[in-house]
Formats: structure tokens, C-alpha cells, sequence
């Protein structure tokens, strides 16, 4: 896909890298100087660029792009910049919001899908923060969610089923090892330093220890 | 837990709202009054105050904490505001960074957990930009990860075994429907609006339309 990416904080500055790294056609915008030149060595197309200036995006092509994303925090220039995004057709666009406020009115004018990437960070690190091992969570609903472990040293050696406990709704959905995921491991197998346990369960279950 | 948030930006707010819903003791600080009497409704703990006085945070009773959290992003308050947690002997100690080389420095002065949301969020967006029915996304390696799709229309009353593709590393985890969440559903199961499928697989396949 071509990916326009509008405004490069830190939000902007990662998604273009990772998309570029995932294979996408990414273009990266930004007014200030000296932000795309730090970061136009690690990025194929970079321009700057006022993104509340329609001709200007015109004429970077922005118009024949498939996404555009507008990733500027000052609520006046995101707004505009997804306008200019909609005067040029561009078909998908998305965008951060600074604020529930912010949000809503970005809905309201069209924006498919609103990251609030602060407000997102504060949610899943309430949860992060009751799972002392855990690496990463990703909640399914009010009280359930799955967590990624990182074994502790006492855990090496240790086969999995010894980890099952049927009073609870805890469950190991799969073991992560050397890159490859391993979806319903067998219960023999023994846990090795480098190993990523993947938990389903209630967010009560998966806080008791392993 | 008792756990003090230090500093009140969109993630530290989020944090810390997050983590009373979640029935933890939270003491919430900032220097800046406007930002502590906005949130003040909404959390029953919260203080003005300078996270860079030790004595200030020892009034407040920051060293009988379990956890505190530093979230403003200036790096001078983040890195003194972590080193008075430590003078008050508060045992769990995260910190929010602001770049990788901040990260870096938190985890040397023995930062537990580093959290960059925007970091975060612009990788973890890259993912759901190729996934258009998917709400959110979990990386479980370099190339595999777990998505929550909401199912468009044309799914609905179509049943589950319809979904499954042999020739695919795509997997159905779970259903979740009216926030309960149900393990290797029943394949016979049809699909409902507002159901959530939860699928795990290389992040190619998950791209395939449903
Ligand atoms: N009109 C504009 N045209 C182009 N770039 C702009 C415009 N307005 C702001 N920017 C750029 O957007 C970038 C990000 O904006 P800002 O720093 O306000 O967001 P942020 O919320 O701090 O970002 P993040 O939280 O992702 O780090 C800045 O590099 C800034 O130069
Ligand atoms: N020394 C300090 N003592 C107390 N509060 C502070 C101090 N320095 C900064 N803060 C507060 O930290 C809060 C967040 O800081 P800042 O706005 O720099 O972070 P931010 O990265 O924009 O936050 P977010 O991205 O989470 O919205 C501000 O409300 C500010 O008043």
C-alpha cells in the first residue's frame, strides 16, 4: 500500500518506519527541517511540507496515495490536514487524537479510525501493572484478556502442565520459542529462558503467580 | 495496591483512572493546579506538588507505596522524579520515556518497566493498518500476532466453520459475545453483530478478508 504519514512525532516517526519495514510504499511529511532530516535516512520518501497546505500535499502526490495518516498532536492543523486528506480523495484515512474530544469530532468529519496512542498506553498499562511477568496484555472484554509471560529463572525445566490449574479460568494458548509459535503446546514440554508463555483468562487469574 | 502516579499528561490521567476503576489505592500528583483540579472529580486521591521534592512526595507519603509510576515527559523531572522514588524506598518503580535513549537511561538508573505509548502505539498501528476489520492487534513475534475483528455485516448469521481456511496459519482463538469470552468455539456457532473473533496467525494471514 502507499501510505501517506502527516506529522512526525514520535506516533508518526515509529508508524513509518514499521510500515516501510512491513513492505509498504510510505511517505513521510513533516514542516520542520531538521525533524525529516533525522529521520530521512531511515526512510525512503520524506518531505516537508505544511499539511494544512492542499496544493502542497497535491503536489507531493498525496492524491494517489491509498492511506493517509495524520499523526500531528495541535488539534487545528490534524483537523485541516484531514480535510486537505478528503479534497484529495485519498480513500482511507486515519488519525490521532489529542483528546475524547478531539476524537469525536474526528469521527464526525469521517476518520475511520482514531488512535489515542497516550490514553491506550495508560489502559494496558493498568492492566501490565497487576502482571508482574507479563511482557505485554491485550484485553477481550471488561475482565478477560491475554497476557504474554516471560518466565522467571524458576520456572526453567518446568513442564508446562505443571502450570495448569483447573480452578482457574487461566489458560495457555500457545509458546513462543526462537521466533516460532507454538499453538497448543504439548504439556510435556519444559520451559526454556527465552520462552514467551501466551495466558488467556480473567484479568484476576492471570495476576496469580505462575 | 497503592500506587502514586507522578505526573497527570494523557497517559498518566488514563493510568491512573484505569488503575481505581481497577479498585487499586491511586495517588495521583501534578504540579500544575488547572490539570489537578480538572481530574480532582474524578479520582479520590490527588495532590498538587513538585515530583522533584523529595520532601514534598515524603509529605504525601509516597514511601509507603507499592508502586510508583513517573509519567511527565520532560526528561530532567522523569529521571529526578524517579531517583526520589528511589530515595523513598518505594519498591516498584515504572517510568514513561520519551525517546530510546531516555529509555535506555531509566532502565540503567533500575527503572522496572519503561513505557513509550507513542512508540507502542505507532507499532502496534502499523499492524492494524493492514487489518481493516480488525480493532486491535497483539504481536506475539516478528511475524505472528493475535487480532480482535469486529465482523462486517456480510457475516453475520454465517457460521464459524465457514471461517476456517486450511491452507492458512489463521486460527479462531475465541469468540467473544456480550462480554463473555468462549475458548475453541462450537464451529457451528453463527455469527452475531457485535461479537468479537479473536484469531491468531502470521501476520499475512490475517490480512485475508474474512
Ligand atoms: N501544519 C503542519 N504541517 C506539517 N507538520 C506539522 C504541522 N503541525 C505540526 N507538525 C508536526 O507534527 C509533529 C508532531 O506534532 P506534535 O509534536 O505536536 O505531536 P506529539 O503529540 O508530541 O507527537 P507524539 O506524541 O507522537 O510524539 C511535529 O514534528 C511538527 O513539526
Ligand atoms: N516537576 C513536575 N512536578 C509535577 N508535575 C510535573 C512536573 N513536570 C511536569 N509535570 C506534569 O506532567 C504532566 C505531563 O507532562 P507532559 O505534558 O510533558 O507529558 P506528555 O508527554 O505530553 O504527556 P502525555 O503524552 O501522556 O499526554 C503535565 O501535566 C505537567 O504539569
Amino acid at each position: 500500500m502507499q501510505i501517506a504519514v502527516l506529522g512526525l512525532g514520535r506516533f508518526g516517526i515509529q508508524l513509518a518506519t514499521s510500515l516501510e519495514e512491513e513492505g509498504h510504499e510510505v511517505l513521510a511529511i513533516d514542516a520542520n527541517e531538521t525533524v525529516v532530516q533525522n529521520i530521512a535516512p531511515r526512510l525512503t520518501k520524506t518531505a516537508i511540507a505544511d499539511i494544512t497546505d492542499e496544493q502542497a500535499l497535491r503536489d507531493l502526490g498525496v492524491a494517489n496515495m491509498d492511506v493517509g495518516v495524520v499523526s500531528t498532536a495541535v488539534i487545528e492543523a490534524n483537523v485541516l490536514a484531514v480535510m486537505n486528506l478528503q479534497l484529495l480523495e485519498v480513500p482511507t484515512i486515519y488519525a490521532k487524537a489529542q483528546s475524547s474530544r478531539h476524537a469525536t469530532m474526528l469521527s464526525r468529519i469521517g476518520v475511520q479510525r482514531v488512535i489515542e496512542p497516550e490514553k491506550e498506553g495508560g489502559l494496558r498499562f493498568a492492566h501490565l501493572i497487576r502482571l508482574p511477568h507479563a511482557k505485554d496484555y491485550l484485553s477481550l472484554s471488561r475482565d478477560y484478556g491475554i497476557a504474554i509471560y516471560e518466565p522467571p529463572p524458576r520456572l526453567y525445566g518446568v513442564s508446562l502442565e505443571q502450570l495448569d490449574d483447573d480452578g482457574s479460568t487461566r489458560r495457555l494458548l500457545m509458546l513462543v520459542r526462537d521466533n516460532e509459535v507454538h499453538v497448543n503446546p504439548v504439556r510435556s514440554e519444559t520451559i526454556k529462558a527465552a520462552d514467551l508463555l501466551i495466558f488467556a483468562g480473567e484479568d484476576d487469574d492471570l495476576t496469580e503467580t505462575l
